[in-house]
């Protein structure tokens, strides 16, 4: 663990009582190597040991007598005010329907994040409506309808061909028309880098104006999470970000490195299969994750 | 990085730079490092000019590493089992193989082995019409193990060459999970009396260093015999291949490169490593 990796850095410490130049080098160096082991963007990391480096060699750190554990303190605070301090949440939309958009990469857990928001609504006691507007996906539709079936949520569904940008319109329409409070709208997977993909994705936003996009990332993600969350962002712009996945030992380095290079929060994390398995973000958590 | 005219310490933090940024990881990126350092003493460059293929030699060399057994023979039906986490890509690189496979004249047969997911097996069905192919299923929620048992007799019986079975997307770190996959394995071997059988792992290109984790539980589950890096049509380089055929010998076979059913390429070191330093 880094506590541990710390210790043995600082270990020759006492009887010196301070910190030397190479003392500093070296336990920067540990955060790195455990930041970069976690998937934290090696840039990212670059910029957040400049910021603590400064504050390692403060007064606190020099008279403890575990400076190790202080430095583990300090790298887990810093990474917590990073990632947003304390949790975000999503809000509803001056008048309903709020409309909620689904965004990300193939295979980050979109449809089954549709389910999960929609039960968490659901469960609230506010009506939903699910909108299957992955047109491309073998069986996308049919798996949001299998989902929308166990939980008794409604979901609407196109017609044969019916672009994706249609589908959504006529899914407002509806939500509007039927009294639904919440719309939360599942979109295809797709690469940051397709442009065709993307400008789908920023004519829904258009049409729709949703109350909150969300772009859904894999925890596992590695240091590609930048420049998807970034052109993402800069194509389409999304308001927070849910982390799926995180029952897994994946360490979720993305979840810093995204925050840190869009400035936009991490708002829920995945932690299962089932519609149940959806927890708010905790950056506290998050933090201790990451350094492991 | 390489326009530098100095190999200087400067350098050295540049090139693991790119390597961890391809998500080589740390301890592989300084393991290239000190290789082609050895390699530079060994035999000195004339020109910095000659440093980009120096580095990519070391690299290659990694790749070269693999060290699995192959695959046994006695069979005139190879069973290829298909496994990952939830999303790699495992159920999409199926139809890829089912449709190479079919087009160069063999006969395939897929097991729709995810009786978990929802419309797992409709998803599977929607390909294999598509590509010409057949499939056998039970009902969503029947045990796993049962499908692959009828599979591979379907196999036989109606004399195919290859049966290609899609499994549930499934996190390495679940025991009772992983359990049932090796047991999945474990029907395919008494059945097929351990001949021709094949296990790949499917990969997400944009997994960070979680991939080597995975690598390691279900090759210690299920003995893999390759890897299947789906989503290379990304920006993500998946480096985290070296580490993986650095730690445990384990081959990349296949590279996924589109949500097509023809975007599926034989892994081929040289694009690959080309690729990573770009
Ligand atoms: N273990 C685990 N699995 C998850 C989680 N979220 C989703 N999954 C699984 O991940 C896989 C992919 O989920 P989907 O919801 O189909 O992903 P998607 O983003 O809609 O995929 P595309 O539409 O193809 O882009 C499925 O097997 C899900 O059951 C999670 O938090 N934990
Ligand atoms: N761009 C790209 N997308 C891919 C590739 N391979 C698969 N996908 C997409 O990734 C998503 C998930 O693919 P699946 O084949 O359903 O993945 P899976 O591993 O079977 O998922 P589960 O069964 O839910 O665990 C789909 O949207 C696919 O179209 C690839 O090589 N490139
Ligand atoms: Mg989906
Ligand atoms: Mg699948």
């Amino acid at each position: 663990t880094l506590t541990n990796r710390l210790s043995d850095v600082f270990r020759n410490l006492r009887g010196r009582g301070r910190l030397s130049d190479k003392d500093v080098e070296s336990a920067m160096r540990e955060i790195k190597l455990a930041l970069l082991e976690a998937d934290v963007n090696y840039k990212v990391v670059k910029d957040f040991i400049a910021g603590v480096k400064e504050k390692a060699v403060g007064e606190e750190i020099l008279k403890s007598l575990t400076p190790g554990q202080q430095v583990v303190k300090l790298v887990s605070d810093e990474l917590t005010s990073l990632m947003g301090g304390s949790p975000s949440t999503l809000g509803l939309a001056g008048k309903p329907p709020t409309i909620i958009m689904l965004v990300g990469l193939q295979g980050t857990g979109k449809t089954s994040l549709a389910a999960k928001l929609g039960l968490m609504y659901k469960s609230e006691g506010k009506k939903v409506l699910l909108t299957a507007a992955d047109v491309y996906r073998p069986a996308a539709v049919q798996q949001l309808e299998a989902l929308g079936k166990e939980l008794d949520i409604d979901v609407f569904k196109g017609e044969k061909d019916e672009p994706a940008l249609k589908v959504a319109e006529r899914s407002y329409r509806t939500a509007d028309k039927e009294g639904y409070s919440i719309l939360i709208m599942d979109t295809a997977g797709r690469l940051h880098i397709d442009e065709s993909m993307m400008d789908e994705l920023k004519s829904i936003k258009t049409a729709l104006k949703p109350h909150s996009v969300l772009f859904v990332a894999d925890a596992m993600t590695g240091q590609d999470a930048v420049n998807q969350a970034l052109q993402f962002d800069e194509s389409v712009g999304f308001d927070g970000v849910v982390l799926t996945k995180l029952d897994g030992d994946a360490r979720g380095g993305a979840a810093l490195s995204v925050k840190a290079v869009t400035g936009k929060p991490v708002m829920f994390v995945g932690t299962g299969e089932k519609p149940r398995d959806l927890e708010v973000f905790y950056p506290d958590r998050m933090a201790s994750r990451i350094i492991g | 990085v390489f326009s530098r005219k100095r190999i200087d310490d400067r350098f050295w933090e540049d090139t693991e730079d790119i390597l961890i940024q391809g998500d080589v990881g740390v301890p592989t990126a300084l393991k290239i490092i000190e290789g082609l350092k050895a390699d530079l003493k060994e035999s000195p460059l004339r020109d910095t000019a000659e440093m980009p293929e120096r580095l990519k030699k070391t690299i290659i060399g990694i790749l070269e590493q693999e060290r699995i057994p192959p695959v046994s023979t006695g069979s005139p039906l190879t069973v290829k089992i298909i496994v990952g986490v939830n999303g790699a890509g495992k159920t999409t690189s199926i139809a890829k193989l089912a449709h190479k496979f079919s087009e160069s004249g063999s006969r395939v047969l897929i097991a729709a082995a995810d009786t978990y997911r929802a419309a797992a097996i409709e998803q599977v069905q929607i390909w294999a019409d598509r590509i010409g192919v057949d499939v056998v299923k039970h009902e969503r929620g029947s045990d796993a193990a049962a499908v692959v048992y009828d599979a591979v007799h379907a196999a036989k019986a109606r004399g195919a060459d290859i049966l290609i079975i899609d499994t549930a997307g499934r996190l390495h770190t679940k025991v009772p999970l992983m359990e049932e996959i090796r047991k999945v394995k474990r029907v395919v071997e008494r059945e097929m009396q351990g001949a021709q059988i094949e296990t790949l792992l499917v990969i997400d290109a944009t997994t960070g260093q979680n991939g080597l984790s995975q690598a390691k539980l279900f090759n210690d589950a299920l003995d893999l015999n390759g890897i299947i890096l789906a989503k290379l049509d990304g920006t993500a380089k998946g480096g985290i291949i070296l580490a993986i055929i650095d730690a445990l010998g384990i081959p990349v076979r296949y590279i996924g490169t589109g949500e097509r059913v023809e975007d599926l390429a034989e892994f081929e070191a040289h694009a690959f490593v080309d690729a990573l330093l770009s």
